[in-house]
């Protein structure tokens, strides 16, 4: 069946089916924490994660139709927005921490070891806070993580990608599927239609808040390479010099 | 782009 003619709900049933699987780092950090030790252990998480993620990207209907180029730079430039919102929904239910994984879970006193991350730790609590308030819903957090990689910074495309109409084309239906989706999870919980429209804007109004801090994110973790306080994989080096 | 282009292309498991 082409994505095209997937119902919302069938488009959300695949997008589920997607979903990366629960990740470990599988080993202790050992405490005290110490800068290198904890950077080495955030960037050993992300690189696992990034592979998931690049699987997850694919099996996103629509999204391997689109030419390479586009691939790349969509995941190239949403990667961090995607990871720090799966961080926020694994911590949903964790006041005042942050479950990097089942086996890493910090709070903000805990970043105070690395410089320049309890800031970052705090724009991370405060917008799942702000999920949690919202009583953000599995449907709807898997229709904004693959909007964040469907809508990623489409402005800044290269020459070659601008003349790509075909892929532009595509990237835009996918983005309106996930939307119709998105809507359809929200007018599913009974809400009157004044707060249907409440919800979607408040829930897509946090994308600005994310891709935000995954900027702050980017940058530190820029500075804490250029510094060699931590060495990053090939993988997360490549995102990391290509998504900024 | 190596790294990210070859894990777009191999065949998913």
């Amino acid at each position: 069946v082409h994505h095209s003619s997937l119902t919302p709900e069938q488009l959300i049933s695949c997008i589920m089916h997607a979903e990366p699987p629960e990740i470990y780092l599988m080993e202790d950090l050992k405490r005290p924490f110490t800068e290198a030790r904890m950077m080495m252990s955030l960037t050993k998480l992300a690189n696992k994660e990034l592979f998931f993620m690049i699987s997850w990207a694919k099996k996103i209907p629509g999204f391997v139709e689109l030419s390479l180029t586009y691939q790349m730079h969509q995941l190239e430039s949403c990667w961090l927005d995607v990871l720090m919102l799966g961080l926020m929904w694994r911590s949903i239910d964790h006041p005042g921490k942050l479950i990097f994984s089942a086996d890493l879970k910090l709070n903000r006193e805990e970043g105070n070891c690395v410089k320049g991350i309890v800031i970052i730790f705090d724009k991370l609590l405060a917008a799942t806070t702000r999920f949690r308030e919202l009583n953000l819903q599995r449907e709807e957090y898997v229709c904004l993580k693959a909007m964040i990689l469907l809508n990623s910074n489409i402005c800044s495309t290269s020459p070659e990608m601008a003349e790509d109409l075909e892929s532009r084309g595509k990237l835009q239906l996918l983005l309106d599927s996930v939307t119709d989706a998105l809507v359809w999870a929200i007018s599913k919980q009974g809400l009157s239609f004044q707060l249907q429209s409440a919800r979607l804007a408040h829930l897509l109004m946090l994308l600005s808040d994310i891709r935000h801090v995954s900027g702050k994110g980017m940058k530190h973790l820029s500075d804490m390479k250029n510094n060699n306080i931590v060495q990053v994989s090939d993988l997360l080096l490549e995102m990391l010099t290509n998504g900024s | 782009h190596t790294k990210l282009l070859q894990l777009l292309t191999t065949k998913s498991e």
